[in-house]
């Protein structure tokens, strides 16, 4: 029973459940995948983050992260899947193999498990993190708006009963500051991909400003890439450009703040919802997602290796 | 567990600025009752938000007051949520 190889990767999980499979998998994968616990969360809960490596102290890395909004499931289980692609696929595709040979992975499949174990227990909709503050009423701050990078800007809230509220400052937010910590001290981290759902975009820096980031165009050019490449999956379009003039003005984003600390490779990607679904995306659609995310995730990885910088 | 039977999802096509503005205004007037699945951003780009049963009547009657087109994306939330609690409950016996 606890193998990942009886996990279902077509349907929906608890926040245990995604644990203790990634304890299995762990396990079964030692020789290319390890666990680190890089923080806890408000309510003590561990972030944790899978590391995909040959090996090689501080190697060039890759970041993904899915979850930070806790109501979008499909992201996790995309993360899931994507984790489970990685270790079948080295070996087996030569572009991954390569890029394991030389950089690193890592994946934080649930970047806010309070929230995410919220949306199990209470209230399927809860898209901030649980945290609480003396004399304010409501709960919670939007952790994709809580980054160092345009914090407090247009497209983020100080009231916090609303959705996108910040917090009081700069990662405040556990969950947060852990990724913060974790990544300023790696110090070598060359792509960051923040996944969201739903809406089917493809999306890099700035979402704070309207003006185009110096890397403009060979983001664009790659998210065009990721794009087609995804499309030719099972048919799905995506949109894609910077995230300001694609989506909304938002500020204090994750993407944001790792363009800003020198990760050239920021995408944020919001994956399917077919239009009809939303954040309820039916778990049958979870595999077809990821499928198609994978190549499109492959494709900004493959530049990463090839590219460097 | 909370129950979201009755809600549902709109999703508003504003033609101009001006009514995007409106459905701003909506967010301001009802921060806790309208939940933006997709917030308004330019004219090209749909608006779904999430209405309490409760507000329904007057959400929509704001809409139709100021022109604004919607159609329901999801008719009933909970129904979504039990299929989902029922395949994960399906899953988990396989």
């Amino acid at each position: 029973e606890r193998s990942t190889s009886s996990f279902s990767y077509a349907s929906y999980h608890t926040l245990e459940e995604i644990y203790s499979w990634i304890d299995n998998f762990v396990a079964e994968h030692s020789d290319i995948v390890s666990k680190i616990r890089i923080g806890h969360s408000f309510e003590n809960r561990s972030i944790v983050v899978l590391k995909f490596s040959t090996g090689g102290p501080q190697r060039r890395a890759i970041w993904i992260d899915t979850g930070i909004h806790s109501r979008e499931w499909i992201t996790h289980a995309t993360g899931i899947w994507t984790a489970k692609k990685i270790v079948t696929e080295y070996g087996k595709d030569r572009t991954l193999t390569d890029l394991l040979d030389a950089m690193d992975i890592f994946m934080e499949i649930v970047t806010n498990p309070d929230g995410f174990a919220f949306t199990h227990s209470m209230n399927r909709l809860w898209r901030k993190n649980k945290s609480t503050r003396p004399g304010i009423f409501c709960i919670g701050v939007d952790l994709n708006r809580n980054w160092k990078s345009g914090f407090g800007g247009n497209g983020s809230n100080n009231n916090p009963c609303s959705e996108t509220y910040r917090g009081p400052s700069p990662q405040s937010e556990p969950e947060v500051a852990a990724i913060v910590d974790f990544i300023t001290s790696h110090g070598n981290i060359k792509a960051l991909i923040s996944i969201h759902s739903y809406s089917q975009m493809l999306m890099y820096p700035y979402g704070h400003s309207s003006e185009p980031v110096p890397n403009q165009k060979e983001l664009n050019d790659l998210a065009k890439d990721a794009a087609q490449a995804l499309y030719e999956v099972h048919g799905i379009q995506y949109i894609y450009g910077s995230i300001s003039t694609t989506l909304y003005v938002a500020s204090g984003i994750t993407v944001d703040w790792a363009y800003d600390n020198g990760i050239k490779f920021s995408f944020t990607f919001e994956l399917r919802d077919t239009g009809r679904y939303g954040f309820l995306l039916p778990a049958s659609q979870i595999i077809p997602t990821a499928q198609e995310t994978w190549l499109a995730l492959r494709t900004i990885m493959e530049h990463t290796l090839n590219h460097p910088y | 567990q909370m129950n979201f039977t009755g809600d549902q999802v709109l999703r508003v096509l504003a033609k101009n600025e001006e009514q995007l503005s409106l459905l701003r205004d909506l967010e301001g007037l009802k921060p806790q009752k309208v939940d933006f699945w997709r917030g308004p951003a330019r004219p090209s780009l749909p608006v779904d938000m999430r209405v309490p049963f409760s507000e329904l009547k007057d959400v929509k009657a704001y809409l139709g007051s100021h022109g604004l087109a919607y159609s329901v994306m999801i008719k009933d939330i909970q129904v979504l949520l039990d299929e989902e609690r029922e395949a994960m409950a399906k899953s988990r016996r396989l």
